[in-house]
């Protein structure tokens, strides 16, 4: 069965980006079938695969407004998954798809043909709480919540909860928690050790392996690609090859 | 004359929030009279000021609706600055603006009266680019532009950029750019130190001291204080002091 993860926590900068190249790169690597798809204007995984945004013909934008059908937009990457790209124009899909009804249900019904193909989609949102984030909460069959173990964090964790009721009640009834995925973490500090805690005590959430900071993980996106190809054998690559492990062990 | 100074850059975490609340305290702790606006529906801002967001009763989303003038809005903290407050309203703030004729010019007008109060005044803007950061754009005298030396923010600055051109030819003639400032910089790394040679090369923008990466501002936000209060002698605040003494300087 298709299983559609997405990656969502409205926190800027918390490795969403980067959990979704390294992750579909392992999966990729492990010789599954991945489909990536970016629903960020800023179209930074489109980036980090190697794929020039500006370039690119068809994006996800096309296909949410009904333009296209996803197999006309997805494309392979170097990296080895396929890839359904953004561009900045997805900027005006807020307004576009604001006053339609069903506005919700636009990426879930577009995914329904293609997720059959592939083993694991993967959905890299935005850091907000708008459409097409809840798009992706709407198509989803789980969702993977990277977060920093930092205070600014932890806030944001709440609110997406809350999110989550909604979709749960209004778009989505089986849409399960995989958990929360500590990033960049740094274990020597006291206070990453007392929000992880924290984080695992106050919300009924599974908190999964973090993956600790590493300086070689901003390498990659330059290169366009992933950092199970810029550093193979690194702690940051091999933890992110655990994560898909875990994963596809959930099947 | 009044200085409103928009804090912005649509890369999650880069530290936006820490540089309004710590540049705040310091400018506060030199005797200054210092207004923070927080602009995000996420309220970090307000939360990091020791502001409870949910219990606030008129946020700057009353106030860019025309509800109340900002005076009625505004507040004291325990770290000095006044602040007006955000709350998770605002995200609706987008749509409400919409289709109003001068949307870009809201907060603008609302600042008017109350600007020449004080010595300063920041803007911590969302990652984004949408209604809100215009407004912020286009009431600010000037831009400060915190960024992570990494690929994925290094790209963004020249989208950040084109809106700088629109927003100077259409909403706000005379917005002059501060500069980009490095944060969370950890000079130890290659990369970093060559995404910030690419920046002072293809922009030209100043590039100021960077602020290195500590983990001493982690700790802030939870008690409601900043890197000031803290950590007072630690180099973190150490350099946001210093970056508030450039920005009187530059007066
Ligand atoms: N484990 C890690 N150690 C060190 N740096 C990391 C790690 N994971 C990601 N990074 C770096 O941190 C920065 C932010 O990561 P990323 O862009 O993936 O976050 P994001 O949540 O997608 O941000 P946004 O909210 O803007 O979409 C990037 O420069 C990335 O290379
Ligand atoms: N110099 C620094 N060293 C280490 N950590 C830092 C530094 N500056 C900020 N941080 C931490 O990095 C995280 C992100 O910072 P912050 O929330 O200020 O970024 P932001 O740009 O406002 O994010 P967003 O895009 O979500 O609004 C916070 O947990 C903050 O405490
Ligand atoms: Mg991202
Ligand atoms: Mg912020």
């Amino acid at each position: 069965d298709s299983r559609i993860v997405a990656v969502a926590n409205q926190k800027g900068g918390v490795a969403k980006t980067t959990t979704v190249a390294s992750t579909g790169a392992a999966l990729a690597e492990a010789g599954r079938k991945v489909l990536l798809i970016d629903l960020d204007p800023q179209a930074c995984l489109t980036f980090a695969m190697g794929i020039d945004p500006d370039q690119v013909q068809f994006t996800v934008h096309d296909v949410l407004l009904g333009r296209l059908g996803p197999r006309m937009a997805i494309i392979p990457t170097p990296e080895g998954p396929d890839l359904l790209p953004a561009s900045i124009e997805l900027s005006g899909a807020e307004m576009q798809l604001a006053n339609r009804t069903g506005r919700e249900y636009v990426l879930r019904e577009a995914l329904a043909e293609v997720a059959p193909d592939y083993d694991m989609v993967l959905i890299d949102c935005s850091p907000s709480l708008g459409v097409l984030t809840i798009n992706a909460l709407t198509a989803a069959t789980e969702l993977l919540i990277p977060m920093q173990a930092e205070t600014l964090s932890h806030r944001g964790v709440a609110q997406l909860l809350e999110t989550i009721d909604d979709v749960r009640r209004y778009t989505n009834r089986s849409l399960q928690i995989m958990g929360v995925l500590p990033t960049m973490f740094d274990a020597r500090t006291r206070l990453a050790r007392e929000v992880l805690k924290d984080i695992e005590e106050q919300y009924d959430l599974p908190v999964l392996t973090p993956v600790s900071r590493s300086v070689r993980f901003a390498e990659a996106p330059g290169t366009g690609r992933s950092i199970l190809s810029t550093a193979r054998r690194s702690r940051g690559a091999q933890a992110y090859r655990e994560l898909a492990a875990a994963l596809m062990e959930a099947s």
